[in-house]
């Protein structure tokens, strides 16, 4: 099963911008829709491997 | 690479 969180965030143009990050079972149930999250990604595998709720 | 968003979707796929 592949489990995905959708993040929202404003870049320097402040444009808002949405990317999709792969993620663990374990960070998909802890997650909920509204949390502010900081997270270490791969670019070419679009994987969150770190979030840390803020 | 690093940032802090807001989570809009979360979403499993089978």
């Amino acid at each position: 099963t592949w489990y995905g969180v959708a993040l929202s965030f404003i870049d320097t143009s402040a444009l808002e911008q949405v990317m999709t990050f792969a993620i663990r079972e374990e960070v998909y149930k802890s997650l909920r829709r509204g949390d502010i999250v900081h997270i270490t990604y791969s670019p070419n595998l679009h994987y969150a491997y770190v979030v840390e709720p803020i | 690479c690093e940032i802090t968003g807001k989570v809009i979707s979360l979403r499993a796929a089978a």
